[in-house]
């Protein structure tokens, strides 16, 4: 034991990879598992004309308030927009034009932030997708370390090696490997005959047993 | 007929394992890049949130002016009442049916109930409300509260990932640098030395 602290030992395999696995789920759960609708839809930004239409229907079915955005095309409603009721009253001509400027402003801030949101909603969508990445590149391993509780093994175990001299249900001019993944389920490969010697060969093994494992363990 | 001998077994699994090995560093490499890039995009949306901070404030500021200057005009306006019904009882026959026309057109369903609750909507409306343009301050709040609920969503969302990330991340293979010399520890373990490099055991 080259170890000076012996209670400070590395980390277990299953001790260090299992619990990414429930937390990367998790992360994954949080962010699109929301019930709220998403890719919201903003109000003030540049809308297409049909898009437009469909939210004027729906605001004139809500409570009729989307009629009003109409009033331009009546030429009575648009005199009620001009009248000058100054003479009675001057401060209400700079009342009337205090108001179309801080109306502007709140349009103008309005639709600023709806940019604002929708970066940050791109910035959402960007992590969702590094999360499902890491997922994918990362599963496998936390999904491996979750099957395995014994310590003393090989990464890969070959249990039988079999070409069609020794089993006639093996393919001519192929060779079938049956192995393990740490405490993985017996995985079965079928390769083109290569020697057993080769290096090619155990690499070719792996690499097809590793692609199984991962194919059914994709989240 | 057994064909392959339990030596020839254990050295496939030697050789086979270090092609496992290998498949893992490189995993567990790609998954750091993944991580940095994540906390990249995390000081992204900090800096993106104090922005929409900023914009919040100028955007409510403008609203209650607006509001105030609202209820101001709102407070006088008997001023013209009488000029400015005329005007309305006019405008509105024509806002129906343009209205009408258009909802005929484009949204298709259900004419008749919009029709009845249009002409009550109309009814129960002042000509104020178009003087002051009340349609786009009822829009303007419509759409704060809608921005409100889906950056608070969004929020929701971020802190409850970014817990979980913050944890993940503080393990101790994240912290650890580098990658290579992490794996090596697992050489040293007495318990760990099949895991990483089973063939200090068949030299034993």
């Amino acid at each position: 034991n080259i170890m000076p602290f012996p209670m400070f030992r590395p980390p277990h395999f299953q001790d260090m990879f299992q619990p990414f696995f429930d937390m990367i789920s998790q992360a994954q759960q949080a962010m699109d598992g929301h019930p709220h609708r998403l890719p919201y839809e903003f109000p003030m930004a540049e809308f297409t004309a049909d898009h437009d239409n469909r939210s004027v229907c729906k605001e004139i079915r809500h409570n009729s308030t989307g009629c009003l955005r109409m009033k331009d095309q009546c030429e009575k409603c648009q005199e009620i927009l001009s009248v000058d009721c100054s003479a009675s009253d001057p401060s209400q001509n700079q009342l009337r034009q205090e108001l179309n400027s801080s109306l502007q402003l709140a349009e103008k801030f309005s639709k600023l932030y709806d940019d604002l949101l929708q970066s940050y909603q791109q910035k959402m969508l960007n992590t969702s997708f590094l999360l499902k990445q890491l997922n994918e590149q990362f599963n496998w391993v936390s999904q491996l370390a979750n099957l395995t509780q014994r310590e003393e093994l090989y990464p890969l175990q070959v249990t039988t090696v079999a070409s069609h001299s020794s089993d006639s249900s093996v393919p001519t001019g192929f060779t079938r490997v049956v192995l393990k993944l740490f405490d993985s389920y017996p995985i079965m490969v079928t390769v083109p005959e290569v020697s057993w010697d080769s290096p090619m060969f155990m690499e070719t093994v792996a690499e097809k047993a590793l692609q199984e494992y991962r194919q059914k363990h994709r989240v | 007929d057994q064909a392959v001998s339990d030596r020839e077994l254990q050295e496939m699994s030697t050789e086979g394992s270090k092609y496992v090995n290998k498949e893992i560093k490189n995993a567990l490499k790609e998954v750091k890049q993944i991580k940095t890039l994540i906390e990249h995009t995390n000081d992204e949306r900090k800096s993106l949130l104090s922005s929409l901070e900023e914009a919040k404030k100028q955007k409510e500021d403008a609203l209650t002016d607006t509001k105030e200057t609202e209820m101001k005009l709102k407070a006088s306006q008997g001023v013209c009442n009488e000029s400015m019904m005329a005007l309305w009882e006019e405008c509105k026959p024509c806002l129906k049916q343009t209205c009408m026309k258009f909802y005929a057109r484009v949204c298709r369903s259900g004419s008749g109930l919009v029709g009845r609750q249009l002409e009550e909507f109309l009814n129960q409306s002042s000509p104020f409300y178009l003087w002051t343009n009340g349609d786009r301050i009822d829009s303007l709040l419509e759409n704060d509260r809608q921005q409100t609920h889906v950056l608070d969503a969004m929020e929701d969302r971020f802190k409850r990932v970014s817990s979980i990330m913050d944890e993940l991340f503080q393990d101790r293979f994240f912290t650890r640098e580098p990658l290579d010399t992490y794996f090596s520890s697992f050489g040293s373990s007495p318990r760990r030395s099949l895991y990483f490099s089973p063939k200090s055991r068949l030299a034993r």
